[in-house]
């Protein structure tokens, strides 16, 4: 695979991957 | 409205989905703590789709042999594939304790009556480690057929896992173990074969006072 080995924070995901959210 | 909005493709709608710890307090109470869950949504077409992922950015964190979710994929209906981040919660005590119940729940509704067959493999580095395979009958309720999967035992490797994280010191250790710990979960239409649902599940842990959270994205190739 292209991507392997590739930490995620270095892959093309949408910003909201690393944004937890916060509602209850 | 809940296609392209929730886990749910043409066939399947997911409705809950919660991986839990009971821990009795006295004989007639307990405390439940929820590691993961997805609470039932009421999505209405007013309300945006999902944003969607390339499901080639996360090929390799998932079995990429035979029949892994690259060929799953191919095989399709693209739009039963979801990717799930979760924040999990660990901010539990969690002792040995053969009185503790270690769980998860999940609920699926169909137009259809069917016979499902759930696969959820545990993937250490891409690697599969462990697979549950279950399979449900529907109960037709309210117009719809409705599928249970109620109080499934979680495997010793997860509960050994669970115990494993929580000892680590710092969540930046805890996240690291976890970049290479995934969860796939193929519901198939047991007589069909059909792919009725594929959820990717990839973790974190929450930072969060309000317990456990997530995101889902569709899985697509652009």
């Amino acid at each position: 695979s292209a991507v392997e080995q590739v930490p995620m924070r270095k892959r093309q995901l949408p910003a909201s991957f690393w944004e937890e959210p916060k509602l209850t | 409205p809940w296609q392209g909005r929730s886990i749910a493709s043409s066939k399947l709608r997911m409705l809950e989905f919660s991986a839990f710890l009971e821990q009795p307090q006295d004989p007639e109470t307990f405390n439940k703590h929820l590691f993961v869950h997805i609470g039932q949504s009421n999505p209405s077409y007013s309300d945006a789709y999902l944003e969607s992922v390339d499901i080639r950015q996360i090929y390799d964190k998932f079995p990429e042999k035979k029949g892994g979710l690259k060929d799953l994929f191919d095989k399709g209906p693209h739009n039963a594939f979801f990717l799930v981040k979760f924040w999990a919660d660990l901010s539990v005590n969690l002792q040995d304790d053969s009185s503790f119940f270690y769980g998860v729940s999940s609920q699926y509704e169909s137009s259809e009556n069917m016979i499902i067959t759930s696969s959820t493999k545990v993937c250490s580095f891409g690697k599969q480690v462990v697979e549950k395979v279950e399979t449900e009958y529907a109960r037709f309720e309210n117009g719809r057929y409705v599928f249970r999967i109620h109080r499934s035992p979680l495997c010793e490797y997860m509960i050994n896992f669970i115990h494993k994280l929580k000892h680590l010191p710092e969540k930046y250790m805890m996240n690291s173990v976890l970049e290479n710990f995934t969860i796939l979960q193929v519901v198939t239409n047991r007589d069909t074969l059909e792919t009725l649902l594929c959820i990717a599940y990839v973790f974190e842990v929450s930072t969060s006072e309000h317990g456990a959270q997530h995101h889902i994205y569709r899985l697509v190739k652009d």
